[in-house]
């Protein structure tokens, strides 16, 4: 089963 | 001193609607430029912004950046009390204000109606999002296209992959009760009336969760367009914009990978 990614690792926090 | 000021209560009802599902609370972040706001979904899969840029507003006057922590359920019941044709005008102290105020006026100006929201401290990080980055492929189609599409797949099931390659766009679904799969072809003509336009730049093939897909129907009443914009193993950036380049609502989905 596909797994879902996280966001967190595609946006730099300013 | 904030202040702002829309003709129509649609437009800001129509942008809410849009976001609402996705995200609790934000900071709505006012700025000279106009009002904005990106905050993350729970399970951190899906990153929402929104711009309402000052030419947006009748009236827009902020004379310092202020943020305005904001429950979108307790907006939305607040917006519900503004008829589609009214006013919205919103008032906020740019000092530490502790609530906005919301004024509705009907299109005669014979009846006015005063609100307040209380406004949250919101502890959120500031995300810094590519800007228009290289994508491999965008896909540009009539909104109500993108509805139909997500709407049918998602009630097959929630894994959605999208194939796109010269000229095509394949959207398919696999789910318990069976699957599905639809293709949609660059329209010929630039006159068409509903015009959909595929650029590519390299073949790509990515699967996304269709819960999100679906969704992200709720903006489709914002937008004639939507644009879908695919680079492999980056997240799916989704754009509706408003007329006029009064703003947008962007979305930003992670793409499932297989393990």
């Amino acid at each position: 089963t596909p797994v879902q990614n996280d966001l967190d690792e595609f946006f730099a926090v300013c | 001193m904030f202040e702002a000021k829309l003709t129509e209560s649609t437009t800001i009802k129509r942008v809410l609607d849009a976001i609402k599902d996705l995200i609790q609370q934000a900071n709505f972040d006012c700025s000279a430029d106009g009002l904005s706001l990106q905050a993350m979904d729970t399970p951190h899969v899906c990153l929402t912004t929104m711009t309402l840029r000052s030419q947006a507003f009748e009236v827009y006057r902020c004379d310092r950046p202020l943020s305005m922590g904001i429950n979108l359920s307790s907006i939305s019941k607040i917006l519900k009390c503004a008829a589609s044709k009214d006013s919205v005008k919103i008032v906020a102290d740019d000092e530490g204000a502790d609530c906005a105020e919301f004024i509705f006026e009907n299109e005669s100006a014979d009846r006015i109606a005063h609100f307040e929201l209380k406004l949250m401290d919101i502890d959120s990080e500031h995300l810094s999002i590519p800007e228009d980055s290289d994508y491999q492929a965008i896909i540009s189609m009539p909104s109500a296209e993108y509805r139909r599409i997500f709407s049918d797949l998602s009630i097959i099931g929630d894994t959605i992959t999208i194939e796109i390659n010269k000229n095509t766009a394949c959207f398919s679904v696999e789910g318990d009760i069976g699957n599905g799969s639809l293709n949609l072809a660059q329209t010929d003509s630039a006159d068409e009336k509903n015009p959909v336009t595929i650029n590519v730049k390299e073949p790509v093939k990515m699967t996304f969760p269709g819960k999100y897909l679906n969704t992200f129907t709720k903006a489709v009443p914002i937008s004639e367009f939507v644009t879908l914009c695919l680079t492999d193993g980056n997240p799916l950036a989704i754009e509706f914009s408003l007329p006029d380049e009064a703003g947008f609502v962007r979305y930003f989905l992670a793409p499932k990978i297989d393990q």
